[in-house]
């Protein structure tokens, strides 16, 4: 574990904990793309399958479980909760986020490291994670109205990959060569679909 | 050795 993962994560969770306070504390969900935290759940359940057969270390497992809790809470509030239901602004969010999910499912099938259920589930989860901010983005931009929670949220999401091409970075020169082309790629086009935003959200 | 990315990364 190097600082910049930890940063990475931290920033992540930060990013995840600044949501469920904005959707908590305003008890109101508007400016959010459900679609984006939906496909955020997707990431994670595929992602972390191995969480009850490969025990890596404490704060791996439990990070996991926090990921998956508070992701399916923010979509459970999202289409469930009374109050912040009525909030979403479904006919503002309408990116048709299953093509994203076909498109990095078929990805997977093709560009895998072993052609494994687990590994296929991996890097699916790495290619849905890289696009799926495209629906919260696209309502921001529709949106006049970025309430600066909403913005936070975003920014830290967009900083937490970018601490992980630092870590991919570090443990490239510190721990040997292995095979990272699809975490790098996933990583660089994640980071740089962020770029416009950063460039709005510093300009505002 | 290009062996496959470690999975210890959340």
């Amino acid at each position: 574990m190097n600082a910049f993962r930890f940063l990475g994560d931290m920033t992540h969770l930060f990013s995840v904990l600044v949501l469920l306070l904005k959707i908590y504390a305003t008890k109101s969900c508007s400016g959010v793309s459900r679609k984006t935290q939906e496909l955020y759940m997707v990431v994670f359940l595929a992602r972390y399958m191995d969480l009850f057969t490969d025990y890596i270390s404490l704060y791996n497992s439990v990070m996991k479980v926090v990921f998956i809790t508070s992701s399916a809470a923010i979509v459970w509030c999202m289409r469930r909760h009374p109050q912040v239901r009525r909030t979403y602004d479904k006919e503002q969010d309408t990116f048709r986020h299953v093509v994203l999910v076909a498109a990095a499912f078929v990805l997977a099938l093709i560009f895998n490291e072993r052609f494994t259920f687990r590994e296929i589930c991996w890097a699916f989860s790495i290619y849905l994670e890289a696009v799926a901010i495209l629906p919260q983005l696209v309502l921001l931009q529709r949106g006049r109205n970025v309430d600066n929670l909403t913005g936070q949220y975003v920014f830290f999401l967009g900083a937490y990959r970018a601490f992980y091409i630092l870590n991919w970075i570090y443990r490239y020169f510190t721990e040997g060569h292995h095979s990272r082309w699809i975490s790098w790629l996933s990583g660089l086009v994640q980071t740089g679909l962020y770029a416009d935003f950063f460039y709005y959200y510093f300009l505002r | 050795d290009c062996l496959s990315a470690p999975k210890d990364e959340l």
